[in-house]
């Protein structure tokens, strides 16, 4: 996983 | 998920709400800026083009689709709503905001993480984010007096910019990769645009008085 590259943020 | 995240999105959909509740009780829009409601449409359809291609988790699309919903209907009443639109400060909310626009998207294709659809529009929607509450801070000022509900929409709306940064910094000691640029320092600028508006909030707060604004 490549936490920098996911948009987890709304 | 940390607390900062959790409070920053509640204090976002707290001011939602306030929102919706001001129009929905009063049936009117006064003190409210079309200009930047449509800008949030814009942010939200143009950052959440992943809603369908990218799960994440339950509660991210829930969240994404309450956004979207809320903000098309606020503008959609303050638009067209038989009575809401009466009350519409339309000659005090004259925000040149096709030059926001232009000048985010601009930016988005000069600074992105990567360039494709998805990045461009992302990044895009986080630089609107970040200045689309300028319309509803001039229209504030313009007026000069601000209703309680309306005060309280724009102070959740800088409450939930706050909890963001915390998030980040948060998010930055404790995830070994965790640089999002781009985010963390548009997030600032957004912030920043909160302070003079927090200063006269806390004041009038203080002293237990009606929200004013020096003209």
């Amino acid at each position: 996983r490549e936490p920098s590259n996911v948009k987890d943020e709304l | 998920m940390n607390i900062f995240r959790l409070a920053g999105d509640m204090t976002h959909l707290i001011s939602v709400l306030v929102l919706l509740l001001k129009i929905y009780a009063t049936k009117s829009c006064s003190g409210i800026s079309l200009k930047t409601q449509e800008l949030y449409a814009m942010v939200f359809l143009a950052r959440y083009l992943d809603l369908f291609s990218d799960f994440i988790s339950l509660y991210n699309t829930v969240m994404k689709l309450v956004f979207i919903g809320s903000s098309l209907a606020i503008v959609w009443c303050m638009r067209y709503h038989r009575v809401v639109r009466r009350s519409y400060d339309r000659e005090l909310d004259t925000f040149r905001y096709w030059i926001l626009v232009g000048a985010c998207f601009t930016l988005a294709l000069v600074l992105h993480e990567k360039f494709s659809f998805q990045e461009v529009f992302w990044a895009f929607s986080i630089y609107l984010e970040a200045v689309a509450i300028l319309p509803q801070l001039v229209l504030l000022q313009r007026s000069g007096n601000v209703d309680n509900l309306t005060g309280q929409y724009v102070f959740f709306l800088g409450a939930y910019r706050a909890f963001y940064i915390l998030n980040w910094i948060y998010r930055y000691l404790t995830e070994p990769r965790f640089t999002r640029w781009i985010s963390c320092v548009s997030g600032l600028v957004q912030t920043a645009l909160y302070a003079d508006f927090f200063y006269y909030y806390f004041i009038s707060w203080k002293n237990n008085a009606k929200l004013q604004l020096p003209a």
